[in-house]
């Protein structure tokens, strides 16, 4: 049987609200030394991803955006802890995206699952 | 046996010189729909990398930089067409990034080898 998201999840997650500028979201993502960024609300619910990616759409756009609510991306591919990776890795590659957050029933962020954690499984194979 | 690099990576690769400006590069990965340029040389050999991480990083450095040499990295992490996808997948965990540029023997670009490339694999377990 396939292992699970939560075998190989990363369970630190650094988030971001979409009230924050670009520029903001750039340090985090750098902090984080990662390419995506989750976009919370306040309560903690899931409500759109940034990425390095639309970071460099802003650069070329310049100057029309300044938060993170004008470049995010809101409909959002998601996986969840219980779900076989090899229906994760699907959507990765059907939708040319490299992470999927990993939400509760409640719509909260317990993780994330990047393409970078399917390398984890070829230690082992099953 | 392990699946060789050459049966799952992407043969269209779109590159960059380091002459370029940054917002070039960043109007090239939005048209390759990608987050990873190769840089060659005139000779069209591998001489760096330049990603959405490295213009994320040039947007909080904010105007330091103006051309891809200022913000590539020129240590370059690569695979070849036969190293085992077990090998690749490593290197991309170990260095905490999402692609490899496929060389041959003249350190030419043949390909790209990206952890969402990984997931192609997952339809069959060998
Ligand atoms: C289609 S991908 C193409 C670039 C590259 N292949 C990559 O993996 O990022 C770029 C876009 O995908 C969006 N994106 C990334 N992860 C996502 C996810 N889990 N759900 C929805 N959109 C996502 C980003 O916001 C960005 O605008
Ligand atoms: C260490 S990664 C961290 C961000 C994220 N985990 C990712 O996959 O891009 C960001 C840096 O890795 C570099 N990089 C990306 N692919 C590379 C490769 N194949 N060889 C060397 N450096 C690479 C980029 O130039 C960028 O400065």
């Amino acid at each position: 049987q396939a292992p699970r998201v939560r075998e190989i999840m990363e369970r630190q997650v650094i988030s971001i609200t979409e009230d924050e500028e670009i520029r903001t979201a750039a340090k985090r993502l750098l902090k984080g030394e990662t390419n995506h960024l989750p976009v919370l609300d306040k309560d903690g619910i899931l409500v759109g991803i940034v990425t390095t990616y639309d970071i460099s759409k802003a650069v070329v756009q310049d100057g029309k955006h300044r938060c993170v609510r004008d470049i995010m991306t809101r409909k959002v591919v998601k996986t969840h802890p219980d779900e076989p990776v090899d229906i994760a890795a699907r959507k990765l590659e059907q939708n040319n995206i490299s992470a999927l957050p990993v939400v509760d029933t409640a719509n909260r962020v317990v993780g994330m699952l990047t393409a970078i954690d399917l390398g984890k499984l070829f230690g082992r194979r099953w």
